[in-house]
């Protein structure tokens, strides 16, 4: 499994439709203070299926949505979509996709009143089926294969009994 | 179930004991068992000694100490689970340039498996990219993506790309 | 006593709502007495919005942003009430080369009142300091403290100190 | 009011007695990971009367007693001693130390059963004793003065109600 694309749209501070290519190896994300590179990694947790808020800085799942400028209004919806490729028979199966593709396009998109919609190549689907396609691979919600600005150590200040969860993840 | 959960644990454990090693060139650490009722309810303790360094509370341990220790455990986790891709979001702020050098050696191992995404404000870092991408805010609040032609230098010692926008 | 307390919250309040637009370039920010009860029972709430963008809660700044505005409200605390030391360790890990630039300049303002003890990584902050003492453990888990000579360049684009150890 | 001089011994990583001189201006430290920079600032931090372990990064106030290493024995007692110049005659007063000193040494010692002495110019004191030098200007427990490693941002991540005590002493 490997990631090929990421394109947000309205998330955060990406008012406009950005796209970001993946190649093998290492992406160094650079640039200023609060020019929106830890934007881009809550975009991919986001898309992953992160459901708290908190996780990603808010309040609530609203916030996440583009809000404005000076010189621009609010949008309305946030959207992101991670294309990945690589994935396996077994997953694409469970989460329902057809096997004939050999890439997959995670979608999803909120809006002002909180609600998430979620897609597999253009297809609705259930938050569940991305938890499908990941489940298992490491990638998952309490898997630390997304670390946020200043929580590496988190890892040696948290309690004992959360850490045990990263460690069913990894069974 | 008990079984896998104990496999991964000590899987986890030894990678860590030869990582931590590894990674502070001596030294010991270990995970441990918190004590106490069933396997599948109790924590588990990290314990880590620099070495030279008797063994105390890791809060005693200095910034970037505590960021070395939490990378190897990090790693030790990859190694039993390779996650097929990273986001690591500014690891690097708290270390001096030498834990940087040997937080980017660590890292080249795990490429063959999985695929990183690196936040960073470091050079050394930015040097051992393949493929660098710029954030910029030209128009306050809204950010664009700028991709930057990379010739990777594979001499980590002078790691200055040549940079066009 | 109540009095008190509001007088010196009102200085502090100006000089965050200056400081913050200094440092960041214009933007909004002020400090807000919460809601209900005696004014000796209240908290007080931060709202800070950089130039451009609109005013969200602050958790959802930069890691940057954040450490700037936690700055300048420092700053606003010393500007009040000048303590005669600072220690400030590593406040400028998080922040890139012209935030690290803007920290320096508004210090310096305050070397007038205050001696500053600061314990960094980086050139530039390295490059403003009177006096350089490095820390060393040359035996392991022994600290000594070694005096740097150390010729102060004026020109803060050009930050590199002779050392000689 | 200022910084003179920093002796510390025994305490941390600071195994022998160690000496800081203080100039007027930007007094920058530096060395790599690990080495003791910010065991400085704790060293300052404890001496000006800290009680709490936490803030020290410790568990029980003995713990900043240097504990030894691979080649040596740990000690029984930590000492710090700070000397500042420039102490206004109605603060020496009220510390009780007598105003034909224009500096003032304050000391403080800890033994591994966890009991502190204080000492101002080498004669003993209550803790009460050095509060009272630093009365009303700025420097104190509740102070921002020290700004620990990381803890920048808890400025704005603490309640509302904890903020509202550093306003208190700067008033
Ligand atoms: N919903 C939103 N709408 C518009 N802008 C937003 C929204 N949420 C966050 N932002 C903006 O995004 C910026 C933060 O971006 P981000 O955290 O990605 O910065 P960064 O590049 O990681 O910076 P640093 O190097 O300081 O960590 C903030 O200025 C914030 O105002
Ligand atoms: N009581 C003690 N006895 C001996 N060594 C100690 C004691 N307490 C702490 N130390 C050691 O001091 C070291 C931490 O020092 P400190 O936090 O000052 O480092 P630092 O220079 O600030 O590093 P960084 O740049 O990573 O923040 C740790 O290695 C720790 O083992
Ligand atoms: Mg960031
Ligand atoms: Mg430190």
């Amino acid at each position: 499994m490997y990631l090929k694309n990421l394109t947000v749209l309205g998330f955060k501070s990406f008012a406009e439709k950005t796209s970001l290519n993946f190649q093998p190896g290492v992406t160094a994300i650079v640039g200023p203070n609060g020019c929106g590179k830890s934007n881009v990694s809550d975009a991919i947790r986001w898309v992953l299926g992160e459901q708290s808020a908190k996780a990603l800085r808010g309040g609530e799942m609203a916030d996440i949505i583009f809000n404005g400028t000076d010189s621009r209004k609010p949008l309305s919806m946030a959207e992101v979509s991670l294309t990945i490729g690589g994935i396996d028979g077994e997953h694409l199966t469970a989460a329902g996709v057809e096997i004939a593709y050999n890439e997959v396009t995670l979608t999803r998109r909120v809006f002002r009143d909180g609600s998430s919609e979620y897609f597999l190549n253009k297809t609705p689907c259930r938050l569940r089926d991305i938890q499908q396609l990941f489940m298992g691979t490491g990638v998952g919600r309490s898997s630390y294969s997304i670390m946020a600005q200043g929580n590496i150590t988190q890892i040696l200040s948290s309690k004992p009994e959360d850490r045990r969860v990263v460690f069913e993840e990894a069974a | 179930t008990r079984q896998m959960f104990l496999e991964t644990f000590e899987k986890v454990r030894d990678n860590f004991r030869q990582m931590f090693v590894e990674i502070f060139g001596g030294g010991k650490a270990d995970l441990i068992l918190t004590e106490g009722g069933d396997v599948l309810e109790c924590g588990i303790d990290i314990v880590a000694r620099p070495p030279g360094k008797q063994l105390q509370s890791i809060s005693l341990l200095s910034g970037g100490e505590q960021t070395m220790t939490a990378v190897a455990l990090l790693f030790s986790i990859y190694q039993v689970k390779p996650s097929p891709f990273c986001v690591l979001d500014e690891l690097d702020a708290p270390l001096d340039e030498s834990n940087i050098n040997r937080f980017i050696h660590v890292l080249q191992r795990f490429l063959v498996h999985s695929q990183f995404v690196i936040i960073t404000h470091n050079k050394r870092t930015i040097g051992m990219a393949d493929v660098l991408y710029g954030v910029t805010m030209q128009e306050h609040g809204v950010s664009k993506i700028v991709s930057v032609k990379f010739h990777k230098t594979h001499d980590a010692s002078n790691g200055n790309p040549l940079l066009e926008p």
